[in-house]
């Protein structure tokens, strides 16, 4: 029997061949409104693909990315999930359907394909890209560090060996660069969302500075619209507010580069944790994590095409 | 490819500032290789650190000599990534 997108097994953790073949069938099941698109290559050379759910020309934009940080296997898996899901609920669900009818959504289901693929081959706990330091015996730069906010400022490191360490420069990375590139090319995207495992937060800018952003209240308030309803599922709970009051000053991050280039609706989930596994997830909660967030992500794509600006 | 036999996984609960500060102090002994799971930040969360396991010794004298509640998250972290790739290996079958 010919894969296709439909049979494809959701529910457990894959190879990055595997999650590329299967972005392929989405694209291709779908084809009407879905298109694959590579948007740059990996510091080894692996392409990178955003998929692009489209019923128009000339449509905003909302950007959604997984995997940032490559341990954080259930991040991956939710994005491909969430891809299934927008692509199938297009036409039957009146929210989706509404959606797609008047902005396009660009999903990264793997933004750090190096890193995927050596936390399966080398190393489960790595976290980085895998570029060369140059003087250094250490690789790989962490990509949430590296983005054109507060650059170098307190919350990232220095040290090519630390776990965060920010690059030598501001989107030194290419897979930074890549997503960068198309966001500022593109110029209308509208939202910006940063998918990460596993502390249950909603956070939104600033990490680079400890002052709430100009539209703190609005974002607050979708924020915990979100949290209420992804919590309506399973129970879940999670802590909406700035990176920094909520987690600890850091600087590079990718939603405030997005928050100060003035895309309003700048967000980052941390997904679900069972207090037991951390960044190793049983398989059995990729699709109970995945059902919730997409009831959170639907809050905040709901206000983004409800409230254009 | 790297093995983390013995590793643990430790959730600390801070019980103050001063705690949180002792914790963020941790992390930058550089020797004892600690991976900061969730950062010490706020009192009210957990604190999740994997521990080598050569260091685990030295970390939990830390632990238990500032009194610093604790438990074990993960007894032996590579046991749970053999769970998971036999799992992978069984979902790819």
């Amino acid at each position: 029997k010919e894969r296709n997108s439909g049979t494809f097994n959701y529910g457990a953790y894959h190879s990055l061949d595997t999650l590329y073949n299967t972005i392929s069938s989405i694209a291709q099941d779908y084809s009407s409104l879905v298109t694959r698109q590579q948007i740059g290559t990996s510091y080894e050379g692996r392409p990178i693909y955003v998929l692009k759910f489209s019923t128009g020309t000339n449509r905003p934009g909302i950007w959604v990315d997984a995997g940032i940080h490559a341990r954080e296997w259930v991040t991956q898996a939710t994005a491909l999930w969430t891809a299934h899901k927008l692509a199938s609920d297009y036409g039957k669900d009146a929210s989706v359907t509404s959606l797609l009818n008047s902005h396009d959504v660009f999903l990264l289901v793997v933004t750090n394909p190096d890193g995927y693929v050596y936390s399966h081959s080398a190393d489960r706990m790595w976290r980085k890209t895998r570029s060369v330091n140059s003087g250094s015996r250490c690789y790989g730069v962490d990509p949430n560090r590296n983005w054109d906010a507060g650059f170098g400022g307190p919350g990232a490191s220095s040290d090519p060996c630390s776990d965060t360490y920010r690059g030598p420069r501001a989107e030194s990375e290419v897979e930074v660069k890549a997503v960068a590139d198309f966001i500022r090319a593109h110029g209308r995207i509208k939202g910006f969302i940063s998918i990460h495992s596993y502390s249950q937060y909603l956070l939104i800018p600033y990490g680079y500075k400890c002052t709430n952003p100009a539209d703190y209240t609005e974002l607050m308030n979708v924020g915990r619209a979100a949290t209420s309803s992804l919590s309506s599922l399973y129970g879940t709970k999670y802590t909406v507010g700035t990176i920094c009051t909520t987690i600890y000053q850091s600087s590079g991050g990718s939603i405030d580069w997005t928050y100060d280039l003035g895309i309003k609706y700048s967000f980052a989930f941390e997904l679900r944790d069972t207090g037991r596994y951390g960044f190793l997830l049983p398989t059995t909660q990729i699709l109970p994590t995945a059902q919730e967030t997409w009831l959170g992500l639907k809050k905040i794509v709901e206000h983004i095409r409800d409230n254009p600006y | 490819e790297r093995t983390f036999i013995g590793d643990q996984v430790l959730r600390i609960k801070a019980k103050s500032y001063d705690e949180i500060n002792q914790l963020q102090a941790l992390e930058t002994l550089a020797h004892l290789q600690l991976d900061f799971w969730a950062e010490p930040h706020n009192p009210d969360i957990p604190v999740d650190i994997r521990v080598p396991f050569e260091n685990l010794q030295s970390v939990k004298v830390y632990l238990e000599s500032n009194n610093f509640e604790y438990s074990i998250m993960i007894e032996d972290l590579q046991k749970v990534i053999d769970e998971e790739k036999q799992e992978m290996e069984m979902n790819a079958r």
